[in-house]
């Protein structure tokens, strides 16, 4: 799989790494798709990247790859701000090789990662026909989520066709950040957006939503996709080739 | 006090 700017690939594995020390890459001729849960079980991503969105792609057959994403995370840190990156592997591989290269084509940068014998368990995510969907800014959620935890470890996320209200509470006191709902959209990627079925109301453990936005920079928009008793859905498109989604099961009242 | 859910109460082990 070969990108033309390895940064894509390389804020991925950022937008995933804290929230999971290692996972299954399922590599198929469709591209490539991971699905992981943090180790207590309270959220879970789903990466997608199509085949058609890398430069070039090739996959004889099916391989499931487990991959350390903290090592990934150190050997990506070497690219290049413009490098290009190839993966490759060798069918019967243990290891998956990362190849950079510079732009100006002086510099081909090779590391060979071993390979891990993962056990994947993997989860049926339903299609959910969410009662509220937000857009709003990456930037924006990720402060959003900053200034939250200062007040508490939970966020209650509200939403009304006016717009959507966070909220957190704790021994300091509370908090609350109101967004109205953006009336004459001039640049689609800074308004917010609510589509709105009927009102919720759900809390969250902020510390999820804050690793959740080390994905902020694929995307500058994001999603957030709501009901009640379900798990939040937040979305970071990677353009031109797919997604990653996180899903965080709700607090409930005892 | 509010209590964490599972994820794996939403979604089922395939």
């Amino acid at each position: 799989a070969r990108l033309l700017h390895g940064s894509i690939f390389a804020k991925v594995i950022e937008g995933l790494r804290e929230l999971v020390n290692e996972a299954t890459w399922e590599c198929s001729g469709n591209g490539i798709t991971l699905q992981a849960m943090d180790s207590s079980h309270v959220a879970l991503v789903s990466l997608v990247m199509r085949s058609e969105g890398f430069e070039s792609y090739r996959c004889d057959r099916n391989m499931s790859l487990g991959i350390s994403l903290v090592s990934m995370s150190k050997v990506l840190k070497t690219m290049g701000k413009d490098d290009s990156l190839t993966i490759r592997v060798n069918d019967d591989s243990d290891s998956i090789i990362i190849a950079m290269e510079s732009q100006n084509q002086d510099k081909f940068a090779d590391y060979e990662l071993r390979l891990m014998d993962l056990d994947s368990e993997h989860l049926g995510i339903p299609d959910t026909d969410y009662s509220c969907a937000i857009k709003m800014p990456s930037s924006e959620f990720s402060r959003i989520c900053r200034d939250m935890s200062i007040m508490g470890d939970s966020v209650l996320i509200c939403t009304t066709k006016e717009g959507v209200k966070f909220s957190a509470k704790g021994d300091l006191g509370q908090g609350s950040i109101r967004l109205v709902q953006t009336t004459n959209i001039e640049k689609e990627e800074e308004a917010v957006i609510i589509e709105m079925k009927e009102a919720v109301a759900l809390t969250f453990a902020v510390r999820y939503l804050s690793m959740f936005c080390k994905a902020a920079p694929l995307s500058p928009q994001v999603g957030l996709s709501l009901s009640e008793d379900t798990p939040l859905m937040c979305e970071f498109k990677i353009a031109e080739m797919g997604h990653v989604r996180f899903y965080l099961a709700p607090k409930i009242e005892d | 006090m509010n209590r964490q859910l599972g994820i794996s109460t939403f979604f089922l082990t395939l």
